[in-house]
């Protein structure tokens, strides 16, 4: 099945501001 | 309550697997077996979101302030971090021994890849580990079949590209059979 991916960058990003896209 | 009762809040990014951080720390002068091992171990969170894994991460101690002989475990729900595990007893691990002072910004690198899903072996990957030892500090990841080459060659080449490792640095890979028989992890 699909698998959910995320990127370092995507991943850091939700650290810096945890609602974003 | 359960690791399967842990759900993503409203809004949040939910991950492919529920997971929990394990911490542990070795009782000075004492033989470890494994009931002993798995006394010492406590859960100290659980997520399956990002956003639940920063709120816990931030609020954990930085793995280059931990002292003396600790491990930090973080494992799929339902797979304890231990060899005798029914997830792992077929299974093995890679081991990358750092020096001190290299291992926060590798282990957020290794954690970061495994949430995000980034080794690309299917259900294989178990869990990461970081100890914290005198000389040095080791992390190491597990997956469930040691005697898949080409499951333990992605995680390895994966293993090497995201945590970005100085070309020197040696990598082992240790079945958690070997280990019950040596009774030693590294």
């Amino acid at each position: 099945g699909t698998r959910i991916i995320y990127d370092r960058s995507f991943l850091l990003k939700c650290r810096a501001s945890p609602m974003s896209n | 309550p359960s690791y399967k009762d842990v759900v993503p809040g409203p809004g949040e990014h939910p991950l492919q697997y529920t997971y929990c951080i394990w911490y542990s720390k070795k009782q000075p002068g004492r033989a470890q077996d494994a009931a002993s091992f798995e006394k010492n171990m406590n859960v100290i969170g659980t997520f399956c979101s990002v956003e639940q894994f920063w709120k816990i991460y931030s609020h954990m101690i930085r793995v280059n302030e931990m002292a003396g002989h600790s491990d930090i475990h973080v494992f799929k729900g339902g797979i304890k971090p231990l060899w005798e595990d029914k997830a792992n007893r077929l299974g093995g691990k890679w081991i990358v021994r750092l020096r001190k002072g290299l291992v926060a910004r590798c282990w957020e690198n290794l954690i970061l890849a495994m949430l995000g899903e980034q080794f690309m072996v299917g259900d294989e990957v178990c869990g990461a580990v970081i100890s914290i030892r005198f000389q040095e500090d080791i992390i190491s990841i597990w997956n469930r079949t040691a005697g898949d080459e080409q499951v333990t060659s992605r995680i390895r080449d994966t293993l090497r590209r995201v945590l970005n490792l100085p070309p020197n640095t040696v990598m082992e890979y240790k079945t958690h059979n070997e280990s019950l028989k040596d009774k030693s992890s590294f």
